[in-house]
């Protein structure tokens, strides 16, 4: 497991400290916001309330001892360019900080951050690459044009064999797995019967994905 | 192909209408900024300056005759709903909302619309979910603690042979795919050997991954 310092706790930064401390990471949580520190005490390991741009209270945070951390802060691009590089000043092996647009993403890279997140335009080209249907929940870009997809099985398809559904043709689509309640069954037999609740994962080139899909209803 | 409403083109807005306009779909954008009207004209088929809580106007531009639509607005949280509200009586069957937070989701649902989105928080997650290594470039929850990830080939694998890197354990990791350049072979041939650039998609237990991942270091 690792020790990990997430800074800035809005809506990204407090995701990703409450879900990495629920997996058995060591979170430390730090936001110059008393309200935002109270409010996430109970959810995140460690949580402090300071400025993150005083190397000193960096220094005595134990941050240098983090393996990786997270700049979380937007609003203010001259803070999370100034906490990207004291993080690696104390010499954090990995920092992963959001961007607000391109260019704040440029600099950050400039200062030493390992890799830069986007999470509106991801989540715009995520809701786009799985738009040609709205049973896709979810999706995963392999190479341009081809995915993997996380699909609710619609009401039309309940109760068919697989086998019927998802044909084998060879440029297709293809049925990786099938998750029924909080079981996962990798390539399941053709004479599987689908359920209501069933999740599928497939994979193919997005317009094999939009053919099959309209096919469907 | 759709043709879809986008109200709203900042960062998630207008990722969304560039990206479902390069997919073929017509799309309509609609913002009441003439600068980022003019900065998108570009790369959305069609872009118009109004304020989308005017119904009349919504009537003119044929909103309407829209399959679908996406509010991407959170500045002004007032806005985001009067404008979900008026699409859903105008008789658009699917609208997809940007939320700021639970609340205003909650908000946004009850006022009709199809499908709430918090990309702040889920990209968070995401982040947290493809921790367990720096390979993991993204990752797709099947359900609760098992995912299919995308990886990037650590420098310490290349040359050797899938069958010795992932072995056939039964409880563990299970490659789905491999990704060359632009080519996907689906259940690669375990005497296939790796290089530099290869994208592997892999399937198993959170816990089986990190396990996986620290075994590659
Ligand atoms: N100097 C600082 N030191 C520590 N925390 C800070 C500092 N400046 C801002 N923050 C905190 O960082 C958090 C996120 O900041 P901000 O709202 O600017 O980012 P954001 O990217 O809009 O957040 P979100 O993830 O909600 O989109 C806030 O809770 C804020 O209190
Ligand atoms: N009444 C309106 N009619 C049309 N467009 C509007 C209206 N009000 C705001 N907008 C536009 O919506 C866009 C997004 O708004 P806002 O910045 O509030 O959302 P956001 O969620 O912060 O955006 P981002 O996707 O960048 O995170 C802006 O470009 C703004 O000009």
């Amino acid at each position: 497991k690792q020790h990990v310092a997430v800074i800035g706790l809005g809506r990204f930064g407090s995701a990703v400290a409450a879900e990495l401390g629920a997996a058995g990471h060591d979170v430390l949580g730090i936001d110059s916001d008393l309200g935002v520190v109270q409010r996430l005490a109970p959810s995140v390991t460690h949580v402090v309330q300071t400025d993150a741009t005083d190397e000193q209270s960096l220094g005595r945070l134990g941050v240098a001892d983090c393996d990786s951390a997270v700049v979380a802060i937007t609003g203010h691009i001259e803070t999370s360019i100034l906490v990207t590089l004291l993080l690696k000043r104390l010499g954090v092996e990995r920092v992963i900080a959001k961007a607000r647009n391109d260019l704040h993403g440029e600099i950050l890279t400039r200062v030493g951050a390992d890799r830069v997140i986007y999470p509106e335009r991801d989540t715009g080209l995520r809701l786009a690459h799985s738009w040609s249907s709205s049973d896709i929940t979810d999706s995963l870009d392999v190479v341009e044009g081809y995915a993997v997809s996380r699909v609710q099985v619609p009401q039309e398809i309940v109760g068919q064999e697989l086998g019927d559904v998802i044909g084998n043709r060879p440029d297709g689509v293809t049925l990786l797995l099938l998750a029924r309640g909080s079981r996962v069954i990798l390539y399941p037999d053709r004479g599987e019967r689908l359920q209501r609740r069933d999740v599928l994962v497939l994979a193919g080139e997005l317009e094999e994905m939009e053919r099959f899909f309209s096919s469907l209803h």
